[in-house]
Formats: C-alpha cells, structure tokens, sequence
C-alpha cells in the first residue's frame, strides 16, 4: 500500500484535538 | 420521505406552509428532497373553497443560494372543491442570489385563477449538499489548518445512541462523507466534508464516546454563518 504520509498526519490531527 | 441508507437524503413529511383561511381556500403543505442529485419542492395543493381553482403558477423571492423552480407548476387539471393535487417542483440553484435572514429562508409566491397568495418557509440545508462533497484527503488536511481558529464552530448532538459506523452511512447517504477516522482514547474522531450548491466547502470533525449518547461536532467553514444550520442537517439527518 502507497504511504502517502496522510494516514499519519490524520492520526496527529485527532491526536492534537484530542489532547492539545 | 427517503430515510434508509439507499433511498437517498432524508426528507421531512409535509407541513402546512399556507392555511387556506390565508389564501381564499387554497391550502398547501410542503418539504424539501434531494433526490438523485436534484433539488425537490414537495407540494400538496388542497382546494378549500366552493370554486374550482385553475391557472397555477409559481415564484420564488431571491434567497440565499439561489433557489428557483427549474419548471412551471405542472396542475394538467383545473382543481374542484375538496379535490388535493400532489406536485413535485424541481428547483434550480442557480437563480438570483440574496442573502436572507435566516440564512435558509425562502419566500414564495402562488398565483392562481382567484388571487395571488404569499407564504416564507425555511428550507433544511442539507437539499444543498452535494453528491461530489468528498473533499481530498490531502486537501482536507491543508484547509483544516489554513481556516482560522475563530471560523470553528462547536455543538453538542444530544441522545443520539448510535454507534460510529450506523452514523456514517447515515450521513453519507446524505452526501455528508467520512474522509477519516481515527480511534482516540476510546473515542471515534470522523473527519467529514461536504460541500454545499454554491460551491461552499464545510469540514467536520464528529466526535463519539461509546459510552455518551452525546457526540460534539466541530465545524470549519471560510463562511461561518452556514455552521448553525449545518448543525441543525447533522441533527436531522442523524435522529430520523
């Protein structure tokens, strides 16, 4: 599978919410 | 009206929008759909007077997303006492622009063979969300840091008790779509887009506890306004 990079920026955006 | 996950967006029953004693015996009930990407005024035309009523048409004010029927007001027959029509108008989007207060209002004018009559009704947003809203993932990530903190809008969908997946095709089924999801100390983080008629992009993040029937919807948007009755789709959508 193609590791854009996005899959890990979308894990530390929720991240970053879910604990700023 | 379509609620299942196949039968497209959700649309309310009808509801009186002109009382005959308003309008010389004419009575109309209406709602809003989406259907297979066109934009529906449901009408039901009830004749409460001791007359037939015949010559029918119909108009829109300029309203907020350019809403207009895309057709005539088809009545083939003249309408005797008693007797109820059901007429499906389609709407365009591309009428005259105005900005209403509230944002979702739209007033109509009917005219028939007695007189011409004038009702306002309010329009749920989501009829205005597209088929082609699923933003790029890379996109979504680029527009979410780039609209402003103080264009986020926070709300609070209250006894919604179900779980992530059922909230998903529910939403998409109204062109509202998931892009991501991530798990988050136990909780679901949805990272959704849509993108309204006139062009209008609105990200979301939608935010479920297994264990509150509370979910908290973030929503970004360069034109904020639009987040209160985005709100208000996402409440309807998801409790029906």
């Amino acid at each position: 599978e193609l590791d854009d990079g996005l899959d890990e920026a979308f894990s530390r955006l929720a991240e970053s919410r879910t604990n700023p | 009206g379509g609620v299942g996950p196949m039968s497209g967006s959700y649309a309310a029953p009808k509801s009186v929008w002109m009382p005959a004693m308003k309008a010389k015996g004419l009575e109309i009930s209406g709602t809003f759909a989406r259907r297979m990407g066109t934009v529906y005024m449901d009408l039901l035309l009830t004749n409460k007077a001791l007359q037939v009523m015949s010559d029918f048409a119909i108009q829109f004010n300029r309203n907020s997303f350019g809403l207009a029927p895309a057709a005539p007001l088809q009545i083939h027959a003249p309408l005797a006492p008693n007797q109820t029509v059901d007429v499906s108008l389609p709407l365009s989007t591309v009428g005259s622009v105005m900005k209403m207060d509230p944002l979702n209002n739209l007033q109509v004018a009917v005219k028939n063979n007695i007189d011409v009559f004038y009702f306002s009704t309010l329009y749920p947003l989501h009829i205005l969300f597209v088929e082609d809203g699923k933003m790029d993932r890379q996109m979504f990530l680029a527009t979410w840091k780039d609209i402003p903190n103080e264009n986020e809008a926070q709300f609070h969908i209250k006894d919604c008790p179900l779980n992530s997946d059922v909230s998903t095709n529910k939403l998409q089924s109204s062109n509202i779509f998931t892009i991501a999801k991530r798990n988050v100390e136990g909780q679901d983080m949805l990272y959704q887009s849509l993108k309204l008629t006139n062009g209008i992009w609105v990200l979301a993040e939608l935010r479920i506890q297994p264990s509150n029937p509370s979910y908290t919807l973030s929503l970004k948007c360069r034109a904020p306004e639009v987040s209160q009755h985005v709100y208000q789709a996402y409440e309807t959508i998801l409790k029906n």
